[in-house]
């Protein structure tokens, strides 16, 4: 569980960090 | 949604968006924008910040669609300008209270809110110099003339 956790952790980060770049156009 | 204690950081930023809802969406805009990218930085790690900052972009993204036709939103360097007359109106308003000796909850304020509006700036870019002693000023003098007020005591 512990490396799926992680791995849904940073799967929701990178998501967020796309969507800020877009929310910026920076994409 | 409550604020995670690890993201306290950012909740006067997000307390003047709610301020701002009405009076001036944009600067509400880019106050999430600013709490947003720092609560990143802060905790993007444990679930119920995630949750939080997922709360937030959501909002964001409904703004941008709401305000998307308003050039401070659509494009940035309008939006930097925008936000730097805010906050050096709020300045200026706080600094002619202070120098006709009018100390009230309303200059107070608006030193505070500028110096937060100061820290908005950063999502457009390095702070001038000059907006890092406005912002420097403006918080050391809301928290000075406050306690003297709190203490009984005339500011000097």
């Amino acid at each position: 569980t512990g490396s799926v956790g992680t791995s849904v952790a940073s799967a929701e980060q990178d998501e967020l960090s796309q969507r800020l770049a877009k929310l910026r156009d920076q994409i | 949604m409550a604020l995670p204690a690890q993201l306290k950081a950012i909740q006067h930023h997000l307390r003047t968006a709610q301020e701002h809802d009405k009076r001036d969406p944009v600067v509400a805009y880019y106050c999430r924008l600013y709490a947003m990218q720092t609560g990143m930085k802060l905790d993007s790690k444990t679930p119920e910040c995630r949750k939080f900052l997922v709360k937030l972009m959501d909002q964001l993204e409904t703004m941008k669609k709401e305000l998307g036709d308003n050039d401070s939103i659509n494009q940035e360097v309008v939006g930097n300008a925008h936000i730097e007359n805010y906050a050096l109106k709020m300045f200026l308003y706080a600094d002619n209270e202070d120098r006709a000796g009018r100390f009230h909850k309303n200059m107070i304020k608006s030193f505070y809110s500028a110096s937060l509006l100061l820290d908005v700036l950063s999502v457009f870019g390095e702070l001038s110099e000059e907006n890092i002693q406005h912002r420097k000023y403006a918080r050391w003098k809301a928290t000075y003339i406050h306690n003297c007020l709190k203490n009984g005591e005339t500011p000097q």
